[in-house]
């Protein structure tokens, strides 16, 4: 463990009352090795790393703390506040409320649809709409119908002929009519850089002004995490980060470098395919099991 | 990097950023550099346009295996392992297509009984290479369906099978012996089978490919691995620290979700991408 590997580096330095930048930089070290094996971006670990050796250096080592100890509880702290100090709720508001899952391919946005709208009737009693807006993915229509299914949740029929921008336009049109509580749309994986499926996001956008736009992201995602975050961002303005498949693992340190990159809160983990295993994103967890 | 006109430490300190951020990790990289900085002396060169060649050198050693061409009866039995959503299914319709394409008489195995319409979707992509399909439907046991489709693929002498596997996370002891029992159904119905366990792994996955080639590997062994999504940003260092450790071939990589997307895997390629 971190802690370990700091008592490690402390009990070669003499001289334990205070930190100092003598025997900072060596723990210093073994935080950005920590942090590098836990998949935070490389230009995210140079800054944090700064700002330990800031908040560090001349600090008194508690009686109660090995120094090892003493530096892991400052770059907790810093991390726990990095990651959002508290738990960020979901924006409820809007008749319907309208949610919208973007990511990449793979990350697990179908998934996450169907569990956000079981959480969302079993934890605030509303009646939810999924809507299947994946044209493209064999069988993703299928996929989403048939976890609705599974939950006795309605699904907008989506077709493979209809368009992604379409179908979600309608939807909401019939969620409105029907007095649905909230609609969930799940859209296509795609990969940031390609200009017309971006497009087509920011125009599903436009039309449906979801109060939610949620960024599925894995938690095994390595240092790409902030550029395709920074991308999804830019385009559509997040409200907030699904990270996925937690029970894996992965040290989840994408979690810190998409939070630093676009400031904003992880709402929401994924804990395993069971349609159940959605929570709410704990900063203080993430922040141990990165560190690891 | 072209920007250095000798390579002095801020050269090999560059390098070592652009090799992290590509996800080499930083125990992969260190080990990279120092070769690097071997090969750069024994060249007798400080000059940073020789390092391209230098640096597909290297890579092409690291990744270099002795590939043993096993003897094989026919049909030719792949399996394709891997964790959830990294390109398994799709990546089974490209080598299938390529096999098609080369004239063998294909076989897709629906072995994922379990995610929602994960049979359907490897149908629709058998129906679209023209390949046959077998399956049990949804919730059947993954072993009866590779036992099945193995009786299917020796009675109507189909020359290769793809199993698709179910996503699953390495850690799941419960899935992995799942694994195990697949393999050994395969292997008593047909001796050597599965011929070849195919690991996908995802360009844009981190340091925990480690740990998924790790414990697939202990658990049915890894033969290939085909990294995916190398279409989009991400560079998949993390291929580097395995073949460092594990020494198991890449052999295809994916770049795009259509089934002519599967290109052979070459270190000097990848070499590129890596400075590029
Ligand atoms: N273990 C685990 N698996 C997950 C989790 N979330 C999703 N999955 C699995 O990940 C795989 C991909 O999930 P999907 O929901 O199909 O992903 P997607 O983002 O919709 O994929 P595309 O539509 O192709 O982009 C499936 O096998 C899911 O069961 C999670 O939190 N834990
Ligand atoms: N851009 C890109 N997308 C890919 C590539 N390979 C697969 N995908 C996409 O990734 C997503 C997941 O692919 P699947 O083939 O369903 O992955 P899987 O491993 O079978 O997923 P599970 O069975 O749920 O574990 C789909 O949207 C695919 O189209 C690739 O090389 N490039
Ligand atoms: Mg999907
Ligand atoms: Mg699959």
């Amino acid at each position: 463990s971190l802690t370990d590997r700091l008592d490690g580096v402390f009990k070669k330095i003499r001289g334990h009352a205070r930190l100092t930048e003598e025997n900072i930089q060596a723990a210093l070290r073994e935080v950005r090795l920590a942090l590098l094996e836990a998949d935070v971006n490389f230009k995210v670990v140079k800054d944090f790393v700064e700002r330990i050796r800031e908040k560090a250096a001349g600090q008194e080592v508690l009686k109660s703390l090995t120094p090892g100890q003493q530096v892991v509880k400052i770059v907790h702290d810093e991390l726990l506040e990095l990651l959002g100090g508290e738990t960020v709720a979901l924006n409820l508001k809007g008749k319907p409320a309208v949610f919208m899952f973007v990511g990449l391919q793979g990350s697990g946005k179908t998934t996450s649809s169907a569990k956000l709208a079981l959480k969302l009737r079993r934890e605030f009693k509303m009646r939810p709409l999924l809507v299947p807006a994946d044209v493209y993915r064999p069988a993703a229509i299928d996929q989403l119908r048939k976890l609705a299914a599974q939950l006795d949740i309605q699904a907008y029929p989506s077709e493979t002929t209809m368009n992604p921008v379409d179908i979600c336009v309608s939807a909401l049109d019939q969620a409105k009519k029907d007095g649905f509580d909230a609609v969930i749309f799940d859209t296509a994986g795609r990969l940031h850089v390609d200009e017309a499926l971006m497009e087509e996001l920011a125009n599903i956008k436009a039309k449906t002004s979801p109060q939610e736009i949620l960024f599925v992201a894995d938690a095994m995602t390595g240092q790409d995490a902030v550029t395709v975050a920074k991308s999804f961002d830019e385009r559509l303005d997040l409200t907030g980060v699904v990270l996925t498949k937690m029970d894996g693992d992965a040290r989840g340190g994408a979690a810190l470098s998409i939070k630093e990159v676009t400031g904003k809160p992880i709402k929401l983990v994924g804990v395993g395919e069971k349609l159940s295993d959605l929570e709410i994103f704990h900063p203080d967890r993430a922040a141990s099991r990165i560190l690891g | 990097l072209a920007s250095h006109d000798k390579m002095d430490d801020s050269f090999w300190e560059e390098l070592e950023e652009i090799l992290i951020m590509a996800d080499v990790g930083f125990e992969p990289a260190a080990k990279l550099l120092d070769n690097l900085r071997g090969r750069a002396r024994k060249a007798g060169t400080n000059d940073p346009a020789k390092f391209r060649d230098i640096l597909s050198e290297e890579l092409a050693e690291i990744f270099k295996t002795g590939k043993t061409i096993k003897a094989i009866n026919p049909p030719e039995v792949v399996m394709m392992i891997g964790v959830n959503g990294v390109g398994k299914t799709t990546t089974i319709a490209k080598l299938a297509h390529r096999a098609q394409m080369s004239g063998k008489k294909v076989l897709i195995a629906a072995g994922d009984t379990f995610r929602a319409a994960a049979i359907e979707q490897l149908k629709i992509w058998a129906d679209r290479v023209g390949a046959g399909f077998f399956s049990k439907g949804e919730n059947a046991d993954p072993a009866a369906v590779a036992f099945e489709a193995m009786d299917k693929g020796l009675a109507e002498g189909y020359d290769i099978i793809f199993l698709d596997t179910a996503g699953r996370l390495h850690t799941k002891v419960n899935l992995m012996e799942e694994l195990k029992k697949i393999q050994r159904v395969l292997d008593k119905k047909h001796p050597g089978a599965p011929h070849r366990s195919i690991l996908v792994l995802d360009a844009t996955t981190g340091q925990n490919a480690l740990s998924q080639t790790k414990l697939f590997h202990e658990a049915v062994g890894v033969d290939e691995i085909v990294l995916t999504k190398l279409d989009g940003t991400a560079k998949g260092g993390v291929i580097v620290g395995i073949a460092l450790e594990y020494g198991v071939p890449i052999t295809f990589v994916g770049l795009g979700e259509k089934m002519e997307d599967l290109r052979p895997f070459h270190g000097q390629d990848f070499a590129q991408a890596l400075l590029s």
